[in-house]
């Protein structure tokens, strides 16, 4: 079957959100 | 020079905060090297880990898998389990990006694997959440069905009503 070729995935776009102000500190 | 090391950790943390993601890089290998110099492989993991998310956000999806992954054998090394656990569930987030999702269930059951041994019930949602959707992508609807159920079970327990 042919997959969509642009998938918004709800779970990924939070993952995202939450690393944008997410850092390794020293 | 230990201090030089530090304070480009630092400063590719600002440049990644402040959205400069190429300034980042740059910082982070400096930092990488610098910990390499010293055999720190603590600081190594935290190195090659801020370049995944900085290679996220440029939209570089194959080199933050890279860095990643070398994220994750320094974790194993170093015997990190918490560590190993977010290493898994940045590359199962990055796989899905990439469209690969086979691989990114791999890394999610992997992440849910450690997250039951750790009791994270927030984790453990976490991937069940993940695997849901990497298994509707694939049209796998009685696993994607599975999971959400677990999922659903998981988000009661914590109250998390969103």
């Amino acid at each position: 079957p042919q997959r969509k070729h642009v998938i918004q995935v709800d779970s990924v776009q939070r993952w995202m959100e939450d690393l944008r102000h997410m850092t390794e500190v020293e | 020079r230990a201090a030089q090391g530090r304070t480009y950790g630092n400063l590719g943390n600002t440049h990644y905060l402040l959205g400069n993601f190429r300034n980042a890089v740059v910082s982070h290998e400096q930092r990488l090297l610098i910990a390499k110099e010293f055999g720190d492989r603590s600081a190594e993991r935290r190195a090659y880990c801020n370049l995944g998310n900085a290679y996220i956000f440029l939209g570089e999806f194959e080199v933050a898998a890279e860095h990643y992954k070398r994220t994750l054998q320094l974790a194993r090394q170093l015997q990190d389990r918490a560590v190993e656990a977010q290493a898994c569930y940045s590359l199962g987030n990055t796989y899905t990006l990439l469209q690969d999702y086979e691989r990114a269930i791999d890394y999610h059951l992997k992440h849910l694997i450690i997250a039951q041994d750790l009791n994270d019930r927030i984790g453990e949602g976490r991937a069940c959440w993940s695997l849901g959707n990497a298994y509707t992508a694939l049209g796998n609807h009685d696993q994607a069905m599975h999971f959400a159920e677990k999922h659903l079970e998981i988000s009661r327990e914590t109250g998390d009503r969103s």
